[in-house]
């Protein structure tokens, strides 16, 4: 996958750091200090559609083939998450228990287009 | 940025102004957690247990893991298999001293609501620390509300032989896995003693022995992964 740049156009991953300090939160989640809410932006013109990430491989080199034989046809590409991971949280409930748990899909690791 | 095809729906904080930009994806970052831990808001300030407590009570827990005892806490059920989405929680409950008389104390334990809603209990062990300096009789009773009438029934008794001050562990996941379908899920334990043996438990709350049940549970809607 690619990161976002200051001046990035195509798919690419944009990092947000959510720091609870800054939120006010930081009193009920015991860990971690913050939440990487990082997402994906730009753009995914024919020529990168359905390639996720930087995974070119031979059966995106079929793909391609394809799209540009059928390039009337071609449907929107999308920039989505492809990689992705838990945020993994320590907190305290309102009844002041301690409670882990790992929330799936939380923090992207890497864009790609659809 | 630039002219986006109609079938993507972008979360719309792209185009705004970098100041307006940072505080929609602040509120979208609480929102997306708090719908996650199935929260309508985060919890009011909390009052932690005492720090003697925690740091005692996650030894103990270590210990009991390293010694593999899987009998104390018996599995209820196997977590799923890992990748199935089904997210999983582990809680730490500190007892809050109930009524006590010269022979028995009670000893009471929440569980949240928007945990207990969602998940079912896998497992869950209440730890009792001795102060008892010799030989004493116990009974452990679980108690818990009895929807059909105003008082509380026992949903189990256990009669223990206490040899000398030190950790004991109980299994209770029936008890609590019963207690997380109803309104207030809240465990009461009562500890009985004969007539003249003294309260079995350490002096007070802030001991760093004070009772506590950890409980594993896992979400009972797999987690659904919405892609754009």
């Amino acid at each position: 996958g690619v990161d976002c740049g200051a001046d990035s156009r195509m798919c690419c991953r944009q990092e947000f750091f959510v720091d609870f300090k800054e939120i006010g939160w930081e009193d009920w989640i015991i860990q971690p200090e913050g939440y990487h809410m990082n997402f994906c932006a730009g753009l995914c013109p024919l020529h990168v559609a359905g390639i996720p990430g930087l995974a070119a491989s031979f059966h995106t080199a079929v793909l391609n083939r394809i799209k540009a034989a059928s390039a009337a046809a071609a449907v929107d590409s999308c920039c989505v998450p492809t990689q992705r991971r838990p945020l993994s949280l320590l907190y305290y409930d309102r009844d002041s228990n301690i409670v882990k748990t790992d929330i799936p899909d939380m923090i992207v690791d890497s864009c790609g287009c659809t | 940025a630039g002219a986006r095809p109609a079938g993507c729906s972008p979360c719309g904080v792209a185009a705004l102004a970098p100041g307006p930009r940072r505080d929609a994806l602040l509120a979208l970052a609480k929102q997306s957690i708090l719908a996650k831990l199935r929260l309508a808001a985060r919890p009011s300030v909390p009052q932690p247990p005492s720090r003697g407590a925690l740091l005692s009570a996650l030894r103990r827990m270590r210990a009991q893991r390293s010694d593999g005892a899987a009998g104390a806490g018996g599995m209820l059920r196997e977590p799923a298999r890992p990748g199935m989405g089904l997210q999983e929680y582990e809680m730490l409950s500190f007892a809050e001293a109930g009524s006590s008389t010269s022979r028995s104390v009670h000893l009471h334990f929440r569980f949240s609501q928007e945990v207990a809603g969602s998940t079912e209990i896998l497992q869950a062990t209440l730890y009792l620390f001795w102060a008892a300096p010799g030989p004493q009789p116990i009974t452990v009773r679980l108690l818990q509300p009895d929807v059909a009438k105003p008082n509380v029934t026992v949903a189990s008794e256990t009669r223990l032989e206490v040899q000398r001050s030190g950790w004991t562990t109980l299994d209770v996941g029936a008890a609590v896995r019963s207690l997380f379908g109803q309104e207030t899920p809240r465990l009461t334990v009562e500890l009985e003693v004969p007539e003249g043996w003294g309260s079995p438990l350490p002096s007070d709350h802030s001991d760093s022995h004070w009772p506590f049940v950890v409980a594993q549970a896992q979400a009972t809607t797999p987690h659904r992964v919405h892609r754009r």
